[in-house]
Parts: C-alpha cells; structure tokens; sequence
C-alpha cells in the first residue's frame, strides 16, 4: 500500500502508477523467469523503450514547451512592450537553467556481452583550468577520516539499537533529522557543479565504440576458409570500431550538461527519426527487434 | 602520482566497460539453443560462432573477452587517465547442467579482475597498488552468490572481493569496505574522486534489501557511507563521479533506497558531474528529478 501510495504521489495519475506498480511487484519475479526462459536474450526491450519515453521524456518535453514557450512570450513582450495577446493568466515557469538543476541523468551502459552488440564508451571530460593552474594539491591523509567514519557508524546504530520498542524508533525517524541518510538541503551559498555549469571536469563529449559481431564472425570463418590459422584469423577479425559519438545527432552537442540531455529529450520525443536511430544505438546497432 | 611524486599526463579521458560475462562453459559450434554450452546446432541458425552470438542469450566466449580487452589495451591504455568497470564478470545462471557456484564467481571475477591489472598496472614498478590507469571496479549481481543475494559485510563475500580487487582498493579503505563493499578512488588526487556504489544493498531484487529506513538494513548503511564521504569530499573540494552496476531508477531500487539515493545526488549537485552504471545491457540515460524525491521523503508517510 505504501508503495502504491508513493508511486502515486509521485508519478500523479492513475496510469503511471500502474506501469510503477507492476515493476514493483512483478519486477523481480518476471526477471527471474525471463533469465530461466531465454538465458540473457533480450526480450520486450523496445517495449522497455517505449516505457522509457512515456515515463521520462514525454513528461519533460512537455514541460521544455512550456517554459520555452513562456519564454519566447516573455522575450517577445520586452521586444513590443506590450502584450501580444490577450488570455488567462500563465502559470510562472522556471528557467531553462533552473528547471535543469532539479535533474541528473543516469548514464546506462552498453555491454561487452553481446545481449546486442559488444561495446564500451570513452568519456570526455574538461581539462582546461587543470592545465591552466599548477597542482597545488598536497595530498590529505585519508586515514584519520576513515577511522572516524567506523565509529560514526558505530555510534548511530548503537543510538537507534537503544530505542526499546518499534514505535519509538519509528517517532524518531519520523522526525527526520535522527535520519542520517537522508542527506541536508544544499547550502544556498555553493555553486552549481559541473553536471550543470561548464567548468573543470564537466563532461565535454563521449564516443561509444562497437564491435559487429556479425561483420567480425564472418571475416573470421572467411579467414579460416583461407587457410589462416585460428590465432591468425581471429587477430585480424577482430576490432572495435566507433557507433557514434555526441557530436552526432541526435545529441549534436559541445557539452554534455544535465541541460543538453533535456533539450536532447525534447528532440527524441518531437523526431520519430531521431527516437529510431537512439534506439538502434540502444541495441547496439544490432538491428533488435521485439519479436 | 602522490606514491612516489612522478609526473602523470592527464588526458582528459576515461573508459567505462561492463558486464563482460565471461562464459568459460561456451564452445564455438555447440548450440544456441543449449545456450552455447553444449549439442550440436540443429540449423544455421543454432550455431554459436567464435566471438559470440548477439541477441542470442548465450554469455561471452572467453575470446571475446580476451580480446575486448586486447583492443583497449593496444589502443586505449594510452589516451585514458582511468577506467571505470561496473562488474558482473561472470556467466548468468541459466544452465541447469552447469549451476554457478561460489567458487567459480570468485574464480572468474579473480581472472578478469587480474587481466585488469595486467594491463593498467604502472609497468615499471614493482608496488602492485601503482597504476598508470586507476581502474575503479564496482559489483555486479551475477558476481555473487547466490545471485541478487549479499549482505551487510564483514562476510565471506565482502572478505573475498577484498582479496580480489585488493589492488584498486586504496589501504586505508580496507576496513570500511569490508562492511559495505564500496570504495572511492582519488583519480586525480585533491581534485576528482570515482566512487564504487554497492549497489546491490538498494537493489530490490536482492532479498535482503526490505527498504533503505530501518537503521539495520545495508541500503541505510551504505546511504551513510556515501554521505560522510559525499561531505568529506565537499569539504576537500573534490569533485566526484559516481559509479555501480545496477542504475538508480524506481524499477530496480526498492523505493526509499531510491528516493534516499536519488535525494543524496540532488543535494550534491555542487560536486557531482555524473553517474555511471551497466546491468541493462542497453545505451541509454534516463533524468530523475531530485526535486521530486524530496518533496516525497519530506512527506510525512515516508517513513511508515
């Protein structure tokens, strides 16, 4: 119930919250059985894209319109001075900016074992104030932090072991603040990091790479046919190549800011050429398809 | 380099691998069908080939390991300054003529783990923690036993994976990750740390994980590991790169160890750039909205 409950308030509506609810419940039991059944074969992954859309990037997209809209509405009223229509009051959107700082993106990899294709991705991160300034770090010893950790440890579970019964532990962290892992608001006075502002170590690009199983398997058999020997066939078969990079569309970008993964999902939702060809790079160009 | 103040290049660059699965059972031209272990194929079809069979449910031969990770090494090692490796290093489960068990695990993920090693270790010294590439490993479901199953340490499991990554693991960590199995690397030292999240503690499949809110339960611990080392490195200045096998979204998290992990990445916003996980096998990224998760766990039925 709880669960339902949550779901519930957090996904706002009825339908959501069954697609939610079904994953909590089912989750577990459907992955075990599907493990059983196809071994590792990928099964219903377009269908865990679709989901993917409508959970995640529809929602955003449709909230991007609004608060581009807004904007432009606004930009266009400083231009003319006046209002350029006449209509009921909008609801006030954030910015771009500040609409992003509520995200992070969680980057989810593709395989070396071929569910697809084999892959990996080599990252791309900002360096430019490291070269720019002298290392200046004298390296801090750990160790005084990490003894002082285990009996931090120590000393908060032996603070709730004192509670006597459930009931009083449960009061005491519905309090919240006996609570330590749940962590303090961020203090206002820190600067955006560099998921959100361009700066030292902010990622700058990626490229994803590909080994085509079909292409690499082919090549080899050849090989053999030729009379190469295993070693000798397999050495020259085999090779990863790039699938793409983020400076291909859809991403297209310079940075890779939790911003430009929102305006990124904006396009994916808009473009049904763009949503094919992110979801051919999702099974690894391996040309998957539901059965 | 602060262990014996050499000069590193820092290239601005760093590789993540996962989810080898490495299948030491999968025999070229046996049968798909037989998930590449055993038989003859019965059609074309059926075959499984040299380097693998995509899409098929077979793991990975052990060539295609092998020379996975022969590439990185002739033509990556070089240009990267670290590696981050999100586990699961063995075959699934899923042949019931051949059941996994712990030995094997330990064996593989010692294999695989040693292949690392070799090819990122600083070649030319003889101290087996020098690396010319820091490799950042983090735990898989498949990588232990039995599978989705592991508990709160010190256990057999959390002293094995000491033993097995006893290279990556920096010294003065030995005991913490003995209780939690996670880790942070300091890539760059005083300035960019890459934290290993075990993140089967908030793994809903994992049947010792019941929620993150009772002091007791592994999610709640390794929620405070992460945030005594979240503050530590605020404080430091440090920015920091999270990294683990099974991502943070609502359908693989039990729901207050989402909520609460989800929570401790918006809060840390000032010094997080980005989270980096494998499990699903699929290139993709998915938002989840800190603000949310807040006003949730601010919620006065959280807790119950």
């Amino acid at each position: 119930l709880a669960n339902e409950q949550i779901s519930a308030s957090y996904f706002g509506n009825k339908e959501t919250m069954e697609d939610i609810d079904n994953d909590s419940i089912l989750g577990h039991a459907i992955e075990a059985s599907e493990l059983r059944s196809y071994g590792a074969r990928p099964v219903n992954k377009e269908q865990y894209m679709r989901k993917i859309k409508r959970l995640y990037y529809q929602k955003i997209s449709d909230r991007l319109d609004d608060i581009l809209k807004v904007n432009d509405f606004t930009s266009e009223k400083n231009k003319t001075g006046k209002k350029k229509k006449k209509g009921g009051k909008k609801k006030k959107q954030p910015s771009l900016d500040k609409f992003a700082e509520r995200y992070n993106i969680v980057n989810i990899a593709g395989s070396v074992i071929p569910t697809f294709n084999p892959s990996f991705r080599v990252w791309e991160y900002n360096t430019t104030e490291l070269r720019e300034t002298q290392p200046s770090f004298k390296a801090k010893s750990w160790n005084h932090f990490f003894k002082t950790l285990q009996v931090k440890l120590e000393e908060d579970l032996k603070k709730f072991e004192s509670f006597q019964n459930s009931k009083d532990l449960y009061n005491a962290l519905a309090r919240k603040k006996v609570d330590k892992s749940i962590p303090e608001p961020k203090p206002s006075n820190l600067p955006l990091g560099p998921a959100h502002v361009s700066q030292l170590f902010s990622l700058t690009k990626f490229v994803q790479y590909y080994a085509d199983l079909e292409v690499i398997n082919k090549n080899y058999y050849d090989l053999l046919d030729n009379n190469s020997s295993e070693k000798e066939a397999a050495e020259k078969s085999f090779l990863y190549e790039v699938e793409y990079t983020s400076t291909d569309e859809p991403y297209h970008v310079d940075t890779l800011l939790v911003k430009d993964y929102l305006n990124i999902i904006r396009e994916l939702v808009k473009d049904n050429d763009l949503w094919k060809s992110f979801k051919k790079r999702a099974f690894i160009s391996s040309g998957y398809e539901d059965d | 380099n602060t262990s014996d103040g050499s000069k590193k290049t820092i290239h601005g660059r760093f590789l993540h691998i996962t989810d080898i699965h490495p299948d030491a059972f999968y025999k070229e031209g046996t049968s798909i069908d037989n998930v590449c272990h055993s038989n003859k194929p019965d059609r074309k079809k059926d075959f499984a080939p040299y380097f693998g069979a995509p899409k098929s449910g077979c793991d990975s031969p052990m060539e295609l390991m092998e020379y996975t990770l022969k590439w990185v090494a002739d033509n990556l090692k070089n240009k990267i300054d670290f590696v981050i490796w999100t586990g699961d290093n063995i075959r699934h489960d899923n042949d019931r003529y051949h059941p996994r068990n712990e030995f094997q695990i330990f064996d593989m993920n010692e294999l695989v783990s040693g292949k690392f090693h070799d090819i990122f270790k600083n070649q030319n010294s003889k101290n087996p923690r020098d690396f010319d590439v820091h490799v950042i490993p983090s735990l898989g479901n498949n990588d232990v036993f039995p599978h989705n199953l592991f508990s709160l340490g010190p256990t057999l499991q959390t002293r094995e994976f000491f033993k097995i990554w006893n290279t990556y693991i920096p010294e003065e960590q030995q005991h913490i990750f003995n209780k939690v199995a996670s880790f942070f690397v300091e890539v760059i030292p005083g300035k960019l740390a890459v934290l290993s999240i075990n993140t089967l503690y908030l793994y809903k499949a994992n049947p010792l994980v019941d929620n993150c809110n009772s002091p007791k339960t592994p999610g709640y611990q390794l929620l405070l590991w992460l945030g005594y080392v979240l503050e530590e490195l605020r404080a430091r200045g440090m920015k920091v790169i999270l990294s683990g096998h099974v991502p943070p979204i609502p359908k693989n998290y039990e729901n207050s160890c989402y909520h609460k992990y989800n929570l401790w990445t918006y809060e840390y916003r000032d010094i997080i750039i980005t989270g980096l996980y494998g499990h699903m096998n699929m290139d993709h990224f998915i938002p989840l909205n800190g603000k949310k998760s807040r006003n949730i766990i601010d919620s006065t039925d959280f807790i119950a």
